[in-house]
Parts: structure tokens; sequence; C-alpha cells
């Protein structure tokens, strides 16, 4: 059997195990290896390198714990605005989009893009209609709302403070 | 910000990207992340690569594609290409990570700060997730 391997991120930042609870520590690790493990089975059983960043994704998207998808940072306006991309590293086919609101997981939408194949990144409502074109699925922009990092725009308004003084991690 | 990068075993090599931005954006504003290029590239001639940072260091850099082009068209091994392309980022004032995949199998990671959110695994049975930096 040919080789594989997976690797995956959920941000970066000031992450400082000081700050950070026992608890919090071995959530995010099982929630990362959770991801880890899905996108593993893909490659162990012969799916392709795109359907094992798809499931890796999917998962951390659903999880309130990283910056995307549920539990996604909240804008100036609290919204949460919402980006993605995916690309074929056999094709260098790409797809990509930005500013959605109402998409339950946009690497679902990314990869439709790129599966469509006549643009690469699409944008806002522009997107949001090529969704509903493609039956991807759509949810209450209150799906992706978490008070945790609604505390965080909360103090940054306040404090006059930047994101990076509010969110250990970037992205 | 999440992301992932694999190589199948049919030698393909993907990569994907997605993220909430950064709090308080305004503007429209738009990070690495979406950009091809800069925080998501894959070309299974060279490697494939998904960022998270300071958005806006890794657009101004290429960060994605530029460890890609480094691995195609020199000798480098992965890892220097891509610390040597993070230390551009933090020469020019940004922080962050990215992760990567090689046609060989390289399953790596370089990141300029305290921590990053990470795993990786392989069918050589690695398997590991970490979190602070020396981890």
């Amino acid at each position: 059997q040919q080789r594989w391997s997976l690797a995956i991120h959920g941000g970066a930042g000031v992450i400082l195990r000081e700050n950070m609870t026992p608890e919090e520590e071995a959530s995010h690790k099982a929630a990362l290896a959770a991801a880890l493990d899905a996108g593993s089975e893909v490659l162990k059983t012969g799916g392709t390198a795109l359907d094992a960043v798809e499931a890796v994704i999917v998962r951390l998207e659903d999880d309130p714990q990283f910056n995307a998808g549920r539990g996604a940072v909240f804008t100036w306006d609290e919204t949460n605005e919402l980006d993605a991309a995916i690309m074929d590293g056999r094709t260098r086919e790409a797809g990509a989009i930005t500013g959605v609101t109402a998409i339950k997981n946009p690497i679902l939408l990314a990869r439709a893009v790129m599966a469509d194949g006549r643009h690469v990144f699409l944008s806002g409502a522009g997107a949001e209609t090529f969704a509903k074109d493609r039956g991807i699925e759509t949810v209450d922009p209150a799906y992706f709302r978490t008070e945790r990092r609604l505390e965080s725009l909360k103090r940054m308004k306040a404090n006059a403070l930047s994101a990076l003084d509010v969110d250990h991690k970037f992205g | 910000t999440v992301g992932a990068v694999a190589l199948d075993t049919h030698g393909n090599l993907a990569a994907g990207t997605s993220t909430g931005g950064l709090t308080g954006k305004r503007w429209g504003r738009i990070g690495d992340a979406p950009i091809i290029g800069a925080g998501t590239y894959a070309d299974n001639r060279s490697c494939a690569v998904s960022a998270t940072g300071a958005g806006e260091y890794f657009i101004r850099v290429g960060v994605a594609r530029e460890i890609c082009s480094r691995l195609r068209l020199t000798d480098l091994p992965a890892q220097t290409a891509a610390d040597e392309v993070m230390a551009e980022v933090k020469e020019l004032g940004g922080d962050g990570g990215v992760i990567l995949v090689t046609p060989a199998g390289d399953a790596l990671f370089s990141f300029n700060t305290p921590g990053m959110y990470r795993g990786r695994a392989t069918s050589e049975g690695m398997r590991e997730v970490a979190i602070f930096a020396g981890e």
C-alpha cells in the first residue's frame, strides 16, 4: 500500500498552558484527535486527500472551541462572517468563499465552487445564492454565535483592545 | 482558523482552510485563509499547505504558494522551506503557523507563536496532537 499522511491545525497564537485549565487542554486535544482520526480513516481506506481534508474540517467547523463555523469570532457589527478554501493538488483546481453568514459548513461550499469549475472565489450574497442552488446546508446565523466569542468582542470594544488582546489565537 | 492537508494513497495532495477571521473585523476585511496561495495551496509537484495567523502578513508573503514554490524549484528540505518562509512573516511583523504535507509523505508544522492547535498522522503509525510549542 502507498503511503498516506495528514496534518491538521485549529489555529495558532498566544496559547499558553498557564492560561488554560487542564480540562480545556484535554478538551481541545480530544477534539483534534477526533478530527485527525476522521481524516485518517478516509485515507486508510483508500479515500482521496480531498475527502480527508473535508472530513477533518467539517468536524472542526462543527466544534465551538475553534474559530471556524460554529464558534467563529464576531465582526465589529456582532455578526459571524465565514471564509473557506480548498485545493486539489492533482489538478490545481481550487474553490474559495468569503463573507458568508448562513452556510453551516463553509468548506463544503468552497468544494462545491471548485467542483463547479467556472470560478475560484465567490463572496457574500452571491456565494450564498450559489450555495442555495447547489443544495448546501444553511442555518440561522445565530447557530454560529457563542457567548465566549461575543464576550471577546465586547471586551475588545470596551477597552479599545486589538483582536490579538482578546483572542488567544489568530485566524 | 482550522485547516487540513493530506496525501492520499494515490499520491495526490489536497489542502483546505476554514475560518471566522479576526475578532472585530470591519469593512469586509478578508484574511489569508480563503486566498489561494496565501493561506491555502496544494500542488502534487511540491506540497500542500494550510496556514493560520495574522492574515495580512500571510497575504503579503504569499506563504502557502511560496513554500510550495521553494520545494518545487530547490532542493531544500520541506521543514527548512517552511521555516524560512515563516521567518519572512516574522520579519515583517506577523505571527502564525503552517501545516504541510509533501509527496514523500512528510507531515510537518512550522509556527512562530507560543502555541498552535495541531495534529498529524501517517501510514507509518504516527498519530499525535499537541498545543504548545515544544510539545
